[in-house]
């Protein structure tokens, strides 16, 4: 049952994904858990469906987690995110709005193969773990392998870089199987949100470049109710802006590609905390960081379900 | 200990270099000494006024804080031990199923 399950520890890979398959047999009202392809290294790429079912056309919303490995409490959020929805249902009016309305499509360990890595060998892999036949080194940085200014600045041609871009864009399978999805479905998924660590930062396109967005607007509000009411539950802070400013310029990455192949609302958020933790956010602090970034994801779910065009 | 105590004496250091040419000075050693840097992305990101947070292995720990001291730039050591961090940071429960 959900409540058999510890949200507040991080959970290997084979736990997460027997949780997934738990919860596809017993809330099968709210939750159907397929996989989009397979990893590097085999392992499938399950994602989770999320809402109230219906035959009715809806608009989705797309969350990931874990594209870089050693980022745990990204996983963590995703599985929160799963369980207070599926809790709160019946008595919070705004999450019945969202889950009636909207399918989410949440992956809650995008880099399985790295993430597994990082669980058995080195808690500090951050890539992707394909081998490169000229070279010793591993894994391609899932977060510079997209086809939107593919391997400029803040990317690396070299394979023993943790921010290498890979061969060509899309390489990694794991990379290739979400963007045959986001392309399958662009045109239901209004946003898309990727969930990272560690800085305190809610971003938004572009990051390869310093320009502003058409629809600025909209989301800049969003971002800027979203940080309030994130800081309203332990006030804690958080930064927001375009990525390129607010954090540094990166190309390749999927926030950037989500917006440019057509989906409007993109973010990603950098997690808890700025660096007395680091990627060790210890699992006492899980339960606080989840619950104030739940706040502002149903923030900007709400506000561009009934704001945004 | 998890990961059979790899990360024991290990640091996380942050630093901010003040001036371009301490970025490059701090650059070039990042490249020597191979850390793993936790923020930024990547070293190339590294220059005046960027926070640097890096981790370290405890060989190469005591050259590059001789070479900080040497070169005074400022630093502050963010954890003083990893392998402690990351046990002390776990419950118990999920050491032992990891164990």
């Amino acid at each position: 049952s959900l409540s058999d399950y510890n949200y507040e520890l991080y959970h290997s890979l084979e736990e997460i994904q027997s949780w997934m398959q738990h919860l596809n047999q017993t809330h099968s009202a709210f939750i159907q858990v397929f996989s989009i392809g397979r990893s590097y290294e085999g392992r499938p790429l399950f994602i989770l469906k999320l809402g109230r079912k219906s035959r009715a056309y809806r608009r989705a919303v797309w969350i990931d987690c874990g594209i870089h490995a050693r980022e745990w409490i990204g996983p963590a959020f995703c599985q929160w995110f799963v369980r207070e929805a599926l809790l709160t249902y019946k008595t919070d009016p705004a999450m019945r709005k969202m889950l009636n309305h909207l399918d989410f499509y949440i992956m809650p360990v995008f880099n399985v193969d790295g993430y597994h890595f990082s669980w058995t060998h080195d808690r500090f892999w951050r890539k992707t773990r394909s081998r490169n036949s000229r070279f010793r080194c591993r894994g391609v940085d899932a977060n510079r392998n997209w086809k939107v200014k593919w391997c400029d600045e803040g990317a690396s041609v070299h394979p023993c870089d943790d921010t290498y871009c890979g061969p060509f864009p899309e390489s990694e399978p794991e990379v290739k199987a979400v963007a045959n999805f986001l392309r399958k479905h662009r045109k239901h998924i209004r946003a898309y949100l990727s969930f990272h660590a560690y800085a305190q930062m809610l971003l938004y396109p572009y990051s390869y470049k310093y320009a502003t967005i058409p629809n600025f607007s909209c989301v800049e509000t969003a971002a800027y109710k979203a940080v309030r009411a994130l800081r309203s539950v332990h006030g804690v802070r958080y930064r927001y802006g375009p990525a390129s400013q607010t954090l540094y310029v990166s190309s390749g990455n999927s926030m950037d590609w989500a917006y440019k192949n057509g989906i409007p609302y993109a973010f990603a958020f950098e997690l808890r905390d700025t660096g007395h933790f680091g990627f060790l956010l210890p699992e006492m602090l899980i339960k606080p960081t989840c619950t104030e970034t739940m706040l502002a994801v149903k923030n900007i779910t709400m506000h561009l379900l009934q704001k945004c065009p | 200990h998890l990961y059979n105590n790899r990360y024991a004496g290990d640091k996380v250091i942050r630093l901010i270099p003040q001036t371009e040419e301490e970025a490059h000075a701090l650059k070039k050693m990042y490249h020597q000494l191979k850390v793993d840097l936790w923020q930024p992305g990547s070293i190339s990101y590294v220059s005046e006024g960027t926070v640097t947070d890096v981790h370290i292995p405890q060989n190469a720990s005591r050259t590059l804080l001789a070479f900080l001291q040497e070169a005074h730039i400022q630093y502050k050591i963010l954890i003083e031990d990893l392998q402690k961090a990351l046990e002390n940071g776990s419950s118990l429960r999920t050491q032992r199923n990891r164990r």
